[in-house]
């Protein structure tokens, strides 16, 4: 463990309370993409089935709980609690543009063909993509709350934080897993030009985020 | 690889 992985684990788990107190305070989510949100779910579900089959530490075991319980949690409040503040005609993302090239390449490019790696390798390459619905219902409303934009900065820090890890371990340890690393840049960079905008709009407007 | 034997990140 280092300090960017660290860093990393926190800003997602800060991200995704701040979404999740989003809804549940304001018992609304709107502007909120419920495609990303079980996809994200999906990722988690995925990449965490050896929660009860492989113990690396205790910081391990419970960090996946607690994700798996967040995500199933916003979901549940999306498509369950609030579902009449839900605005599913903006959320218009075809999940199959994803699902699809995600499944068919987590079967070409796995360290083995067994089913567990299969499906960690699958949830690396959809968690790279699985911000798309979001960013996507964003350009199409042409605006974000600026709490949503706090979540986004901070789910986008987090694979950013990642990157730096993945750095840090090479020089330290020799330690290169080629596929997250590929997938946690290529997932960063979606985040690049909302980053951007973040730092002019957000945090200097401290206001909605509209796009231009 | 030995990637594949533990993926010890979250």
């Amino acid at each position: 463990m280092n300090i960017f992985r660290l860093a990393g684990d926190v800003c997602h788990l800060v991200a995704i309370i701040i979404l999740l107190l989003k809804i549940w305070r304001s018992r609304s989510c709107a502007g909120i993409s419920g495609k990303s949100q079980v996809l994200f779910a999906i990722v988690f579900t995925t990449r965490y089935l050896d929660l009860f089959t492989v113990f690396i530490s205790p910081y391990n075991t419970i960090m996946k709980v607690v994700f798996l319980a967040l995500s199933y949690a916003t979901v549940y409040l999306i498509y369950m609690r609030f579902r009449n503040t839900f605005n599913s005609e903006n959320d218009s993302f075809r999940l199959e543009f994803l699902l699809v090239p995600v499944i068919g390449l987590s079967f070409l490019e796995n360290y083995a063909f067994t089913p567990l790696e299969i499906l960690w390798t699958f949830s690396i390459f959809l968690e790279s993509v699985a911000i798309m619905p979001q960013l996507f219902m964003i350009t199409k409303t042409g605006e974000a709350e600026s709490i949503t934009t706090h979540y986004l900065f901070f789910l986008g820090l987090y694979r950013a934080l990642y990157i730096a890890n993945w750095v840090w371990r090479y020089h330290t340890e020799g330690f290169f897993d080629q596929i997250a690393v590929v997938s946690g840049v290529v997932q960063t960079i979606f985040y690049i030009d909302f980053f951007y905008l973040y730092v002019t709009k957000v945090l200097r407007g401290r206001g909605k985020m509209t796009l231009p | 690889t030995d990637e594949a034997a533990n993926h010890d990140e979250l």
